[in-house]
């Protein structure tokens, strides 16, 4: 989903 | 994974290696602020609360780790490491750093994405990390000089934040609906408040002089 997307960054 | 955010975390894996070998090697942390390192490691903590949760990659989790330990263990040096703790100022690193905490969670609890506990820890932790150099960069400017390895790990921290501005604007133009714009005001601010620092650290380095920072 979505806000995954800004999740995978550190 | 896009050349600009490798290149943004090796840059700010190297600037907390830089600043764990420099307290482990001459075994001082002189003008290092302990409470910028206690911001980061609550920044880290808040942040990866889903390492065990919502595994993302390899890379992701062996970075979030690295991250974990290293600022815990640079705050554990600094507070506990019999011969680094004396060469703490502690007189001079006295920025209210719990006047960050406060405005930070209060403002995690109004501007989120999804107002859940793990969500609001993180943002908590987007917020926290953009003013978490501030101890720092009074202390530099109370102690006035900078030596080398303090300047540098504040360089890369700066460099990594750009790089991160850079792998944002990326993301923008090749992912659909990849917009966050909490991410991406937070990371603004933070890459801001290295602006006059690397103006200075600039000029320091063209002029081939020791850096000074004005009163």
């Amino acid at each position: 989903d979505i806000d995954a997307s800004s999740k995978d960054e550190l | 994974m896009n050349i600009f955010r490798l290149a943004g975390d090796m840059t700010h894996l190297f600037s907390v290696l830089v600043l764990l070998l420099k307290i482990h090697t001459i075994k001082s942390c002189a003008g290092i602020s302990l409470k910028t390192q206690e911001l980061y490691a609550l920044v880290f903590a808040t942040r990866y609360l889903d390492i065990f949760t919502d595994y993302i990659s390899l890379y992701n989790t062996c970075m979030k780790l690295i991250f974990l330990g290293s600022s815990f263990s640079i705050v554990w040096y600094i507070r506990r490491h019999k011969i680094v703790r004396r060469s703490y100022d502690k007189e001079q690193d006295t920025f209210r750093h719990h006047f960050l905490i406060l405005p930070c969670i209060i403002l995690a609890l109004l501007i989120n994405e999804k107002f859940t506990v793990k969500e609001v820890m993180w943002t908590f932790s987007l917020y926290l990390e953009a003013v978490a150099i501030l101890p720092q960069l009074v202390l530099l400017q109370r102690t006035r000089n900078i030596d080398n390895l303090t300047g540098q790990y504040i360089f890369l921290l700066g460099a990594y934040r750009s790089l991160y501005i850079l792998n944002w604007i990326y993301r923008y133009f090749t992912e659909q609906h990849y917009v966050h714009w909490i991410t991406w005001i937070s990371g603004l601010v933070q890459t801001l408040l290295y602006a006059d620092f690397f103006y200075y650290y600039f000029h320091s380095w063209k002029n081939n002089e020791k850096l000074q920072l004005p009163a």
